[in-house]
Parts: structure tokens; sequence; C-alpha cells
């Protein structure tokens, strides 16, 4: 099962077209192996994306050299889907 | 068994036991098989009919998007509803006396058993594409509406691939043919999550369908009935006004070929977890998930065209 440690969820709140543009670009490399759980596509909605742990600082550094607002929506995904899985465990053994 | 916990996610496997239960626990409820997936799971849908032959009927699909997990969570919560509701709930009762309701828990089967078992971020089919090393198809890009038009991807490797040709996934396919030769649905549904909307056409283009007024009101009135148990607010509109343009998707489809009440919903996600919500919070969704659609079910039932 293919691990998520040290990826984050960014909200990605933009101001205007130009930002909705940085961020569309932000999209197109590929090298950052970045995942939009929301596209940008314009400035009124908010724009969410999973970025694995080698990319949370290039991605950071680009959305502040730009000006953009942005929150952390999921600290590490890895608690996450860790809690989710045992969550789950706990249900099963409870049903047996 | 009767101690199937909705609050809590489960297998593929475990899901579909749970349609078996279903299916053996009530009569008007049976389990078919409409296709097979790429890699040979069955699509299994539970028909909810309490009679007659070929009667107008709602489809209601979920799971599409394989890691939208609380989609596939919210569609077995919301069978049981029904089926136990039935002769208790004159909604329900009236609504099955006149209709048949078609639901389609696990639209992706292939995507679902993968984020289990290897990659829980997949969203796509589990499809081989020729000349690429990337796997999978959009599977909600991949209808034919407005097919490879704006707001999908050619790239293989793109998480909103439409794929080869329209209807090129058979798991898009098993549903396109299911829904025409059947020829008598009147409301088409789809369960996404996450980000609280409530979506009708278009998608593919941004222009207004021709029914745009009874469905903006329609749509409101569900919103209002989803607010009203958790305070949750959806927003509603056209696919492209309410997100962005996106071509290839199942409500345009559905629209497109004569189902006037065709209704996308994405989820509750508090603002807080995206697609992955914690278990404590299916029931919720469920709950509220289901007065909106009962909402929209009771106009489709008043006003059959």
């Amino acid at each position: 099962l293919e691990t998520f440690v040290g990826h984050q969820v960014l909200r990605i709140k933009t101001k205007n077209e130009e930002e909705v543009k940085q961020l569309q670009l932000l999209e197109s490399l590929d090298h950052l192996e970045l995942d939009f759980w929301i596209n940008p596509s314009a400035p009124a909605l908010p724009v969410d994306v999973r970025i694995p742990a080698a990319s949370v600082q290039s991605v950071k550094a680009f959305l502040e050299s730009q000006g953009i607002e942005y929150s952390i929506l999921i600290e590490d995904l890895q608690d996450v889907l860790d809690k989710e899985k045992e969550e789950m465990a706990e249900s099963a053994q409870r049903q047996r | 068994s009767s101690s199937f916990d909705f609050g809590a996610y489960h297998t593929l496997d475990d899901i579909n036991k749970e349609l078996d239960h279903l299916a053996s626990e009530y009569s008007f409820v049976e389990k078919i098989q409409i296709g097979q997936s790429y890699e040979e799971r069955p699509l299994y849908v539970l028909k909810f009919s309490t009679g007659g032959s070929n009667r107008p009927a709602i489809w209601l699909d979920a799971g599409i998007h394989s890691r939208e997990w609380v989609t596939q969570a919210s569609a077995l919560w919301i069978a049981n509803k029904i089926a136990s509701d039935y002769g208790t709930d004159a909604s329900v009762t009236s609504l099955l006396d006149k209709m048949d309701l078609f639901l389609l828990p696990v639209a992706n089967p292939d995507g679902f058993v993968y984020t289990h078992t290897s990659n829980r971020m997949w969203r796509k089919t589990r499809s081989k594409i020729p000349g690429s090393v990337c796997v999978g198809v959009d599977p909600n890009r991949n209808w034919d509406a407005g097919f490879g038009g704006p707001g999908a991807s050619d790239k293989p490797c793109s998480d909103s691939y439409h794929g080869p040709s329209a209807n090129s996934e058979v798991e898009v396919k098993s549903v396109v043919d299911f829904i025409k030769s059947h020829g008598n649905f009147k409301a088409f549904l789809t369960l996404h999550s996450y980000s609280q909307l409530l979506m009708y056409p278009y998608g593919y283009k941004c222009t207004r369908p021709d029914d745009y007024a009874e469905l903006e009101s329609l749509g409101r009135a569900a919103a209002s009935s989803i607010r009203s148990l958790y305070g949750t607010s959806f927003q509603v509109g056209t696919i492209c006004n309410t997100i962005y343009q996106a071509s290839g998707g199942s409500i345009d489809w559905s629209y497109d070929n004569g189902i006037k009440y065709s209704f996308a919903f994405e989820l509750r996600d508090t603002g807080r977890y995206g697609f992955l919500l914690p278990a404590t919070q299916i029931v919720p969704a469920a709950q509220e998930t289901w007065l909106g659609l009962k909402k929209i079910m009771e106009h489709v039932r008043n006003k059959l065209y």
C-alpha cells in the first residue's frame, strides 16, 4: 500500500484571474506530482491540492513568492489514512 | 449479517455481502448484475421494485470516483433506508408503488479495490492505455457528452484523462447500455464527494439547459431539505457555473438522452477533510443526502413526463 507520509493538502484562495493562471501553470508542472482535488478555475472557488513531501517546500515558496493565500487543510496525509485504517479495523472487530 | 456497520468504511467484498443481505431480507429488492469491470468484477445494481413491468425508473449511482469513499458508504445507508422505509414511510411507499429505483453503489469497483489495496488516492478506472505507462481513465470524463472537450485531459497520466473514446470504459458503457435498453428512466442521480454542491447540466458547455428554471428550483428545494437536518449548506447550479467546465460527464449524457431530472451531488466535507471524510461523518452525510434525494424523487414521481 502506497504511503503518503509528509504529503500535505493545501487549500489555496485566489484573488483574481492572474492568480488562477499561476495555479494553472503550477498544475502543468508534472515533475511536482501534484494531485489537484479541486482544480483552479475561477477566483471565487478554492483550490485544494495534495502535495508530495518532496514538493511541499517548493510549492509553498512559489505561492508565497506570488502572494497567493493558502492554508493547510491536511497537515500529514498519512496520519489521516492511518486513523481511517484503524477505525475500519475496529469496526470489523466489532462486527465479528 | 444484519450487524453491518453503516457508520464504517468497508471493502468491496463486505459491500457485496451486504447487497446480498438486503436482497434476501426484502422481497422487493433484487441484486442484478449489469456488466463487469475492466478487471472482471461484477457491476451490481440493487433494483427496488414493487411490481409492474418496465415502470418509470430512477437511477442512482455512487463511487464512480473510487477514492470518494463516503459516496459508496452513503449509498449503502440509503439502500437500507429505502428498503426499511417501504410500507412505513408514506413518501417512500408511494414512490415505489409508482416507480422502480436502481442503485449502483460501487460504479468503479476496480478503482475501489485499488484504493484499499494499493493507493488510497486512486480516482480513475484501472484500464490499460495502449502506448502509455499510465493506467486508468476518469470515468466521469468518458461519457458521450461533449467528449474530449474542455475540462478533460488528453494525457493518460492525468487524473482527468478522458480516455481513448467515449464509452471506452466498460464501467461507463455498461451503465449506458443498461439505461438505453431499459428506456424508461426519468431521473439520473449521481453521488460524488466533496465540496457540498448540487449540480445539474451542463458541464461540457456553459449554457443553461432547456429545463433550467425547473432544475434550479428543484435543486434549491433539495438543498434546503439537506440543510434542514444539520445545517449543511449546498450550493446549487450548473456544473459549469458552480465548479468548472468539465466535458464527458454522466449527467450531461443522461440529460441529452432525454432524462430531464439529472443531478450530481457533491457530498459534505465539513470544510476540513476533502474526500477523506472520517467514518463518524458517514451516517450524517447519508442522512442529509437522503433528504435531498427524496425531495427530487418526490418531484419526479409527481411530475412524470
